[in-house]
């Protein structure tokens, strides 16, 4: 379940569309302040299933569609598409015939939101359980955000429970 | 899931005792449960000892000490149940150059078993990376994306 | 009390509209009373708007930008009450090298009115400061003080 | 009111005593990880009054004095000594006879600890009133602490008010 590409239009300071290939090994994102790099890790949280605006530094979730700019107007949508590949089948037993995998969500400003595996519109519920036991999610110990680091260090005991019960 | 809880927790404590002095060159590390008899609702306690010093609550480590003890965890957590990518986003702000050093081998050493996604300021993880993209706002506001290195 | 807080307050706010953009390199920032009509219970709102962006959330800022805003208006807040030194430790950690420059111009500019006290692990706010120390543990757990430059 | 000299002595990793001259302007203070940069920061905060030992870090303020190390056993006390220049005759009126004014305080293992003005014993309260007025204090704007600086930015409108009141 390696990620191959991320596509991102309308998210954050996203306008236009970008994609991004992700070969493996590892891979270093770099930039100027305020240029776009920790919406990359926003849009990966969304389009994997967060619910909460403040977990992707908004008021509401309104927030996440590109509000404009100098020269730009603000748009109507935002979309993101994660493509994995599914070469070892990892993946849940209906998808075993893919050898790819695709999600994406999209939001407009009247509120609706849609999600979508391999273009067929699903559920946020089938989008969490084709990533249960994966290690994969919004909580997950496999997403560090900027400056929460040292959240395990500072956090009572009794909350640092999850990380553990997660990798259960 | 009581079982499963204790033999993750202590497959994971297991790892832990072999992270912390890998990033530290020395010292040791290990997890405590807070309450042994009540495992489905007991906390987790964190004892670490950098190399040369005394066992002390974990408040008094310094800010770097706190990321690496941190990431050491993320790690053996990540080594007995491998999620398919880590994105860690400035994660190396608070160390220093030779901490940098030490974090950048472990991430290579990691990267074998899953993908590496870094956000990062610093030049030393630029260089260790095997891709780079950088994002760049010529028009201000404007987020794009350009391929560095592939 | 009240009419001290007001034109403190509006003091202040005057100078962050312009220590802000020098900041920034443009863009502007302004303060606002939660309730004008309560002065003494009011809350402190902070508007900042990079250069070439909208006005949005503060809380939509990046690591980077928020730091930046907070140090504007920490500068703020000391040009109209000086205090005879101001210590900072790490405050440039989250800053891009662009803003690292212009951050240590502003500090030799304040390091005229008042003493600045800066821990640091970037080069070139090393390179800019009068006097230097360098803090080392060769043995392990002991710190000790070292001159680099006076 | 400027800075002149630093002594620390037992206080955290400090086991030895230090001291720090303050030439105006700007003073650099580096080193690696762990190496005690920011316990100077805590024993600046320490003297001029803190009495929580939260904000240094520790669960009691029997935190601050040395616990020893591989090759050092413990220390029964900590003491660090703070020295201003009052040329400018900032300082309140019954030390206006005095260039230089040295505030220090101690802690020992028992429990007790004592408060020194010009080395005459006082009272936290002495030390404090002497600072009225002049922006330093443990809570001012004039200490940003490691990780602290966003601090201003992602409070609650009702908690920065705090800072413009101690400007007032
Ligand atoms: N809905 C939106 N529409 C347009 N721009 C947005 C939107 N949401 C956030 N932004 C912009 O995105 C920018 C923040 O980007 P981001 O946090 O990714 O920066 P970064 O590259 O991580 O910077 P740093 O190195 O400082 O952490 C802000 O300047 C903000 O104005
Ligand atoms: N009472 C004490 N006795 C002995 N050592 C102590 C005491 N309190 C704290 N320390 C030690 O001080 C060290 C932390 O120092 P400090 O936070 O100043 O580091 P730093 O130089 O700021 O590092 P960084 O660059 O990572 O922020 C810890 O390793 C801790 O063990
Ligand atoms: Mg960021
Ligand atoms: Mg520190």
């Amino acid at each position: 379940m390696k990620i191959k590409k991320l596509t991102i239009h309308g998210f954050k300071s996203f306008v236009d569309k970008v994609a991004l290939q992700f070969p493996s090994g590892t891979s270093g994102i770099i930039g100027p302040n305020g240029c776009g790099k920790s919406n990359i890790v926003d849009a990966i949280r969304w389009v994997l299933g967060e619910q909460n605006a403040r977990h992707l530094r908004g008021k509401q979730m309104e927030d996440i569609i590109f509000n404009g700019s100098e020269s730009r107007k603000p748009l109507g949508m935002a979309e993101v598409v994660l493509t994995f590949s599914n070469e070892e089948g990892l993946a849940p037993a209906h998808f075993a015939n893919f050898s790819e995998i695709e999600i994406s969500r999209r939001l407009y400003r009247s509120g609706e939101s849609e999600y979508y595996i391999n273009r067929v519109q699903s559920r946020l519920r089938d989008i969490v359980d084709l990533f249960t036991d994966t290690g994969i999610g919004t909580r997950a110990y496999s997403i560090i955000e900027q400056g929460q680091v040292g959240w395990l260090i500072s956090a009572k005991p009794e909350d640092r429970r999850s990380v553990f019960e997660e990798a259960a | 899931t009581r079982e499963r809880f204790r033999t993750t927790f202590d497959e994971i404590n297991a790892k832990f005792q072999e992270t912390f002095p890998r990033f530290f060159n020395g010292g040791r590390a290990e997890l405590r449960l807070t309450d042994d008899s009540d495992i489905l609702e007991a906390g987790v306690e964190i004892a670490a000892q950098p190399p040369g010093k005394r066992l002390q609550n974990i408040s008094l480590l310094s800010g770097g000490e706190k990321a690496l003890t941190a990431t050491a965890l993320i790690f053996a957590i990540f080594l007995i149940k491998p999620s398919p990518f880590c994105l860690l986003d400035e994660v190396d702000a608070p160390l220093d150059d030779a901490n940098i050093d030490r974090f950048n081998l472990f991430v290579r050493d990691m990267s074998k078993i899953s993908q590496f996604l870094l956000i990062t300021h610093n030049k030393k993880t630029m260089e260790m990376a095997d891709s780079l993209y950088g994002i760049t706002m010529q028009e201000p506001g404007v987020s794009k994306v350009i391929t560095l290195k592939f």
